[in-house]
């Protein structure tokens, strides 16, 4: 299909299995074309997406066939932010960080690993004040829910099931933990995020011994160390 | 476009390996 024909396909409100299937078609689509391609399509194509991914979310009785078309959709958007047109794009639009946030599900382990990746990317990309530009979204997202804005995360991290989850949880916080430039910021949110329960789930992680995690329990430690020295 | 490409993989592969957070302390 052409990027065009995709966008009538997504424009024609389509639902389900015929969802499903174009979505993947345009995962590889996004994946395989040049950015002239990605370009042509995100001009209406991303507020396609978006206004999917929203409508799916907001569904109060998520069948099966919906969770799914949701994490096929977060792959899209991975794909389609896989070039400099396409990042922009999605930091540009507030609608796509509070969707993003609002599918860090812990109820769809596999789904919350890549959207958690994608929010962990978005944190070290240099961007001015994508901290607040965040941070914003996820507590958005945390209110609607009646939780505390990190509680999400936790909970994948206490996941023992979804190691890959664990370590894109772990990358997370120290994308976050680390971005500010303030050291009583870096503090702040660092100890958030221990009383939301990471310091309960810290010693079950190090116990995993696995290299991956291992790596970003490290970082975590030595980032908390050098914060302690200036302090 | 070679350049524009792959700026989402080369990100979270250095969040993977611990290389994003050297950088951001130096």
């Amino acid at each position: 299909l052409s990027s065009q024909e995709y966008v009538h396909e997504l424009r024609s409100g389509i639902t389900e299995e015929k969802l499903l299937n174009c979505l993947e078609s345009l995962r590889v689509s996004l994946t395989s074309n040049p950015v002239s391609w990605v370009n042509n399509f995100g001009h209406e194509g991303l507020g396609l997406l978006l206004d999917v991914l929203e409508k799916l979310l907001d569904k109060k009785q998520q069948e099966s066939i919906d969770k799914k078309n949701q994490h096929k959709l977060i792959q899209c958007l991975k794909a389609f932010m896989n070039n400099k047109y396409g990042l922009q794009r999605i930091l540009g639009d507030d609608r796509s960080l509070l969707l993003l946030a609002r599918a860090v599900d812990p109820k769809q382990p596999n789904m919350m690993t890549e959207t958690v990746k994608i929010l962990s990317a978005i944190c070290i990309v240099g961007e001015e004040n994508i901290l607040e530009k965040l941070l914003g979204p996820i507590t958005t997202a945390a209110e609607r829910n009646n939780t505390e804005r990190f509680s999400p995360i936790v909970e994948g991290l206490e996941n023992h099931e979804a190691l890959q989850l664990q370590v894109a949880c772990m990358q997370f916080i120290n994308a976050l933990v680390t971005s500010p430039e303030d050291l009583d910021f870096r503090i702040h949110l660092r100890n958030e995020f221990l009383r939301s329960g990471l310091k309960k789930i810290l010693p079950d992680l190090k116990e995993k011994e696995n290299e991956e995690l291992d790596i970003q329990l490290k970082v975590f430690d030595e980032n908390k160390e050098e914060d302690l020295i200036e302090l | 476009e070679g350049d524009e490409t792959g700026v989402m993989d080369n990100l979270l592969e250095a969040l993977q390996s611990g290389a994003a957070f050297r950088d951001r302390r130096k």
